[in-house]
């Protein structure tokens, strides 16, 4: 029973899974498990969709956890989801948004990564596949995406905490939503979730180009940020990748935009200086609260401004 | 299960370029095993680093010796591994 779910604590893949499960019959109006892959090792990599209706509505792509030792991510994933289900029907904004777009949200877009910070190494960042040639396992998956593959702020080293793949979208976890979001072909937005810099950035990564929709981004991120300090007074920056953090090449929230969605963002969730990817779970809620003022700011325009 | 018994998070503080080229270089010395949560990439940045304890004293001194400002940012990784397990065994054992 995902109201009994205790959100102020960090879970395993298995709790999750079985949480997601809880929320598809909790909501069957509403709430429906996609598999939308397997991850390396096999796991299935499950989306959410929460959908009132319509056939191939325009759609809000989440997601939490690429990056699998930020735990933080999927802690607020799993609390914002509860949130979408639990508050439409009540939140008159919220339920405009779900009466005419739908919300895909992917919890844990890592899952071999997430069950091996549980269970070998709390440090692990990559996904678990084999390299040939080396040693060293796993790739970054947030530098595997086909958007300046290859280009700065990448390595070829497999044993880097940023080696880019083979290839790109050589990675299940990427390609699986890749494929997914090609497919569906109405997505309007797409936010990735991150931790733990109190960033939220929009493309580009992998140049210093400037986008078309730079102003409109920028108030947009400006407006987002605001409303996520108005709760417990997080500052965060925000700007484009390569001048707010450094340049990247291979990013989701560049593919994000150069296959169409304009609304294209990723969030590095907050930072007491103190605990970096170790946040205590007693701030899970406050940072899904406030992260979730945030992400309301960025539906809403993606609502109210078609394209 | 890896340990990370008396690793510490150092929060750097680089305060020209040249600074940040020898963070940088840092990162090619594979076997000091440094861990960049937030890699060098200008001084507006502070730069987090997981040090295994094995090589602190060779960072620190490194640090120190070109003129490089850090902190302690965790002083013990495992100390706040364990806090976190102990909040999850404890989170499991509640009456839901």
């Amino acid at each position: 029973n995902t109201n009994n779910f205790d959100y102020a604590s960090y879970h395993t893949l298995e709790e999750i899974y079985s949480w997601m499960d809880s929320l598809e019959a909790e909501y069957p109006d509403l709430v429906t498990k996609i598999q939308i892959g397997s991850s390396f090792e096999g796991r299935p990599i499950n989306v959410l969709k929460f959908s009132t209706g319509g056939s191939n509505r325009p759609a809000i792509w989440l997601d939490s956890g690429i990056h699998a030792r930020e735990w933080i991510t999927p802690a607020t994933g799993i609390w914002s989801a509860k949130k979408i289900a639990s508050d439409y029907g009540r939140d008159p904004s919220l339920t405009a948004i779900l009466n005419t777009m739908d919300i895909f949200f992917e919890i844990v877009t890592n899952p071999d990564g997430y069950y091996f910070t549980h269970t070998s190494n709390r440090m692990w960042r990559k996904t678990r596949s084999i390299n040939p040639g080396s040693s060293c396992v796993g790739v970054d998956p947030n530098r595997n995406w086909g958007a300046g593959f290859g280009g700065p702020g990448t390595s070829t080293n497999p044993c880097s905490e940023t080696y880019l793949g083979s290839f790109e979208h050589s990675e299940s976890e990427v390609k699986s939503i890749v494929d997914f979001i090609l497919g569906h072909g109405n997505f309007k937005a797409m936010i990735t979730i991150h931790s733990y810099s109190q960033m939220l950035m929009y493309p580009y990564g992998y140049t210093s180009t400037e986008t078309p929709n730079q102003q409109e981004l920028h108030t947009l991120a400006k407006s987002a940020v605001d409303a996520l300090a108005a709760l417990h007074g997080t500052k965060y920056t925000y700007g484009s990748m390569i001048t707010t953090i450094y340049p990247a090449s291979g990013t989701t929230a560049d593919w994000g935009y150069l296959n169409g969605i304009k609304y294209s963002f990723t969030f590095e969730l907050r930072d007491t200086g103190r605990y970096g990817f170790l946040l205590p779970a007693e701030q899970i809620i406050p940072t899904a609260q406030e992260t979730w003022l945030a992400l309301m700011k960025i539906m809403e325009h993606a609502r109210d401004n078609p394209y | 299960q890896k340990l990370f018994v008396g690793d510490q998070v150092l929060r750097i503080t680089a305060s020209s370029e040249e600074q940040i080229t020898l963070l940088k270089e840092l990162q090619d010395l594979e076997h000091l095993k440094l861990d960049f949560w937030r890699e060098p990439v200008k001084t507006a940045l502070a730069v987090d680093v997981r040090v295994p304890f094995a090589g602190l004293q060779a960072l620190k001194v490194f640090l120190e010796s070109n003129g490089i400002q850090y902190r302690v940012m965790i002083d013990d990784v495992q100390m706040l591994l364990d806090e976190e397990k102990e909040e999850m065994f404890r989170s499991h054992d509640r009456e839901r």
